[in-house]
């Protein structure tokens, strides 16, 4: 970028060509690009130094709006649910996430809900194993429905703070897989009221704007309450967010930076902003 | 919807009957957008659409009866040309020992995708070899093993005999190793086909990609197939770029379009690299493979 100059057409183009290159979407550049050439025209900002200044506040502001948070259960165990398309890093986001409350001294409990995939029960096992937490498994092909029910089960007898179910990949336009996943939900909701306290989409960054259909279709079946935001350790910016929070209200809480249990951050809405624009 | 784009550029663009520079700018910016929203890496678009208005302000458009049509005719004509290959057969096997290496960015259907094509390969009489030469990821292994034992099964119901896909695995041995052990083993145990299941890894990853150079050179695959999902966006040209400039691919496998994407990284793919998509994968059943039709795809992107 070129600062300190007068705002112009050329620097207007770079900014559009920067923003769509990060999979930010063509409506909701056009979007961004209106609003700066309408503050430019009401002298809100005279130089281009301001521009990119004004575009990070404006963004950093619709990414914080809601709780990045996660929202914690008072008397019970906290029941987070686990869902996203095939391959999003679902069963790694888990460990990241247990590995974290296990560093904050919470009693954790995982649920191998993928009862379909290859070894998946083994995947989630060896990580369960590594951080030093139990798991809930049954055999592969049995109902995950049954896996969820037992292991908020085992949640409360064992009286966990945490129990984080595994689903499998499934994709959004798979009708008796989204079938599925409210049976689940249900089945959480009947064992605990308030049950699942969080529902996560694990959503992989390099993913275009299928994204947005993914989102839309995963919480028709199942309300989401934040978005896991994997594999931000690569070279896409995972743009679609802005999207997502603009036309659904879901917001981002916790981004991964690799395939470690140690790779996880929550959300933070400055970082995120400064490298989409970088 | 895009359907809806192509109605409107012959409806409303070209109505008039008459060709001219305002007109085909407006199917052109059209065109445009509906790339973009299809995750078409932008740098692509735009080298797309130079040559789309090249060839709609030649003479060709200026003589058609229905300028509208031969507007979008021109557009399907590019994207099938772009995407196309010559070869007939997608995976030729000419060779006592055909080796096949997969690799790709985490989470990408590799795995999958091996069993996938070891099930192809095996409908057209051939005994493959799976190779885990992923030793990083948790039960990645046994994933293999699950899959090589499954399709064993399918196979031995199919014909009515036994029929083994053995899986083979070192997972004290480093990834370039565990490839080479591999070949001598197949010819040993009378396999004509190694499938080499690699890790997912970033383009980014320095001593990651030495890894897959190293296997490389080891093992000299006739086929270095880059699988990458049909989701990935504006990503999908940097990260086929430098695996081709690091690793050189033979060729690509687009997974996951069982799903609504769009799939316009099969574009950026080939423009970046001009490696031919072959295969695609629609399912997550082994059965899910299916061969490469530019036109099929250029139908898809455009709506
Ligand atoms: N670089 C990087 N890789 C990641 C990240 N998160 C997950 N991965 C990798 O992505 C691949 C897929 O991760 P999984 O956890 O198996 O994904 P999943 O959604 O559970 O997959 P399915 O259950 O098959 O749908 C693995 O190789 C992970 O190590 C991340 O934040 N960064
Ligand atoms: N719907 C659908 N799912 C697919 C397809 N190909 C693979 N999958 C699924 O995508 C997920 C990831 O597949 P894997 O084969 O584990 O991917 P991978 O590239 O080996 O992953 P890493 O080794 O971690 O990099 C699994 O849930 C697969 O079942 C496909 O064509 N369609
Ligand atoms: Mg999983
Ligand atoms: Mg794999």
């Amino acid at each position: 970028f070129q600062i300190g100059r007068k705002i112009d057409e050329a620097f207007l183009e770079d900014l559009e060509e920067r923003l769509i290159m990060a999979d930010v979407g063509l409506d909701t550049t056009k979007y961004l690009i209106d609003a700066l050439k309408s503050s430019y025209k009401d002298k809100e900002i005279k130089e281009k130094d301001q521009i990119l200044t004004f575009l990070k506040e404006n963004l950093k502001e619709r990414l914080t709006q809601k709780g990045n948070e996660l929202k914690l259960n008072e008397d019970g165990p906290t029941v987070i649910l686990v869902i996203g398309v095939n391959g999003s890093g679902k069963t790694t986001s888990i460990a990241k996430l247990a590995h974290h409350f296990v560093q904050q001294d919470k009693k954790v409990l995982l649920g191998a809900g993928d009862t379909f995939r290859a070894a998946a029960i083994d995947q989630l096992e060896i990580w369960a194993e590594r951080i030093g937490i139990d798991i809930v498994k049954h055999k592969m092909g049995s109902d995950p429905a049954a896996v969820a029910f037992d292991a908020v089960q085992a949640a409360l007898s064992r009286e966990s703070d945490i129990i984080i179910i595994d689903t499998a990949g499934r994709l959004h336009t798979q009708k008796n897989l989204m079938k599925e996943l409210q049976k689940i939900h249900n089945v959480l909701k009947k064992k605990i009221p308030e049950a699942p306290h969080e529902v996560l989409l694990i959503l992989d960054a390099t993913i275009g704007q299928n994204a947005i259909t993914q989102a839309e279709l995963f919480s028709a079946a199942t309300p989401i309450t934040g978005i896991f935001l994997s594999k931000l350790d690569g070279t896409a910016k995972g743009g679609v967010v802005l999207a997502i929070q603009n036309q659904l209200d879901i917001p981002v809480k916790f981004i991964g930076l690799g395939e470690k249990c140690e790779d996880m951050e929550a959300f933070d809405s400055e970082q995120f902003v400064d490298a989409l624009l970088s | 919807t895009l359907s809806n784009k192509f109605y409107d550029i012959k409806n409303n663009f070209f109505s008039s009957g008459k060709i001219n520079e305002k007109n085909i700018q407006d199917g052109i910016k059209a065109i445009e957008e509906a790339l973009i929203n299809a995750d078409v890496n932008f740098r692509v678009v735009k080298g797309l659409v130079k040559r789309v208005k090249e060839k709609a302000l030649g003479e060709e458009l200026i003589k058609s009866v229905k300028p509208g049509d031969q507007f979008v005719q021109i557009v399907h004509y590019e994207l099938v040309e772009l995407m196309k290959s010559d070869d007939e057969e997608r995976l030729p096997i000419t060779k006592d020992l055909t080796v096949i290496m997969m690799v790709g960015l985490q989470g990408s259907g590799k795995t999958t995708t091996c069993g996938k094509l070891a099930r192809y390969l095996i409908k057209k009489g051939h005994r493959p070899l799976l190779v885990a030469a992923d030793t990083q990821r948790p039960a990645a292994i046994e994933q293999l093993k699950v899959l090589g034992k499954t399709l064993g099964e399918q196979i031995s119901e199919e014909r009515g005999e036994d029929f083994e896909v053995p899986v083979y695995s070192a997972p004290q041995d480093p990834p370039p190793k565990i490839c080479k052990d591999a070949i001598p083993i197949a010819k040993e145990n009378n396999n004509d086909i190694v499938i080499l299941d690699t890790a997912g890894r970033l383009h980014i990853d320095d001593a990651l990609m030495d890894e897959l150079l190293s296997i490389r050179k080891k093992t000299k695959p006739d086929h270095v197939f880059f699988v990458m999902d049909s989701m990935t966006g504006q990503n999908a040209f940097d990260s086929a770029k430098i695996f081709n400039e690091q690793i050189n691919i033979d060729g690509v496998v687009l997974t996951k379009l069982d799903s609504d994407a769009k799939g316009g990284a099969a574009l950026s793919i080939k423009e970046v690299t001009g490696k031919p998509v072959k295969f695609v994968g629609v399912g997550e059943k082994l059965d899910a493979l299916e061969e490469f039709h530019a036109d099929r795809m250029a139908n898809r992107i455009l709506g």
